[in-house]
């Protein structure tokens, strides 16, 4: 027996426009720990990892561990039948084929709840080593979310170089070229509003724009983004969901050949 | 040219 009861729906609701453009069908698991997904996109060049922890959740009921496969689209269907304000509970037998969405409103005067028929999905899981990344950017996610945008009405990868100076995304095209930096900068009124550089040592690499734009969807999850990244490794593009978990994009990068 | 990479170069299925 299952049951997640989250007060803030909307995050989950948030989480789903994040990823389903992303990934079609996805396993979701949940343990003792908390409510998990890790998938890939088609072409095995991103890879999306959730995490929403138990103790995030009013209320976590999960006597053993289990799977559940989800059509996203489907899934996103029933959740834009939640308000925004409501509260939503997860709830699934142990090997049942469905999931039941439940819907209160704040005032408990509307109570919905949708059932949705589950999925086998043959999903490969990918073990993801603990790396010390050579340079870590935190910014505004807007700012990453804008400067994502811009760039790709230019050209269709991005060069993300950090360096001492600070970290520069630079792109080009058939009209022309485009380069975009970004000092570290303190912020003392608002952290959000930080750029914030640790580097270990100056790293380039190359990235495809369509898949950081599609990650960019995220950014309604949090005021600031984190990219992690090393020498010929996935870039991490990390969104924290306030008090409950986080939301990881990897992406590989591209090789000049 | 560049050329895309796969994750699976990356990372190993568990």
């Amino acid at each position: 027996m299952l049951e997640l009861r989250l007060v803030q729906g909307s995050l989950l609701k948030k989480v789903l426009d994040a990823i389903k453009d992303l990934v079609t069908d996805a396993n979701f698991d949940c343990s003792e720990s908390g409510f998990s997904l890790q998938a890939m996109d088609s072409s095995h060049v991103a890879l999306v990892a959730l995490l929403l922890r138990s103790d995030g959740f009013e209320h976590y009921r999960c006597d053993r561990n289990l799977s559940m496969g989800m059509n996203l689209t489907n899934m996103s269907k029933m959740l834009k039948c939640a308000g925004n304000d409501d509260i939503i509970t997860i709830k699934a037998d142990d090997g049942g084929d469905s999931v039941t969405f439940m819907f209160e409103s704040p005032s408990q005067d509307k109570v919905s709840d949708f059932e949705m028929k589950l999925m086998d999905i043959d999903s490969e899981h990918l073990g993801i080593p603990e790396t010390e990344y050579h340079a870590i950017v935190k910014m505004p996610s807007a700012e990453f979310a804008r400067i994502c945008r811009d760039l790709s009405t230019i050209g269709d990868t991005v060069v993300i170089s950090v360096s001492k100076d600070g970290v520069k995304f630079s792109t080009s095209g058939d009209i022309g070229s485009a380069n975009v930096v970004c000092r570290q900068n303190n912020s003392v009124d608002n952290k959000d509003n930080e750029t914030v550089i640790e580097m270990n040592e100056p790293v380039s690499l190359t990235f495809a724009l369509r898949y950081l734009n599609s990650f960019t969807k995220a950014t309604t999850l949090s005021n600031t983004v984190t990219l992690s990244m090393s020498k010929e490794l996935p870039v991490v593009v990390e969104y924290k969901i306030a008090e409950i978990g986080h939301i990881r994009f990897y992406l590989a990068p591209k090789i000049e050949d | 040219g560049s050329s895309q990479t796969s994750l699976r170069h990356y990372f190993v299925a568990t």
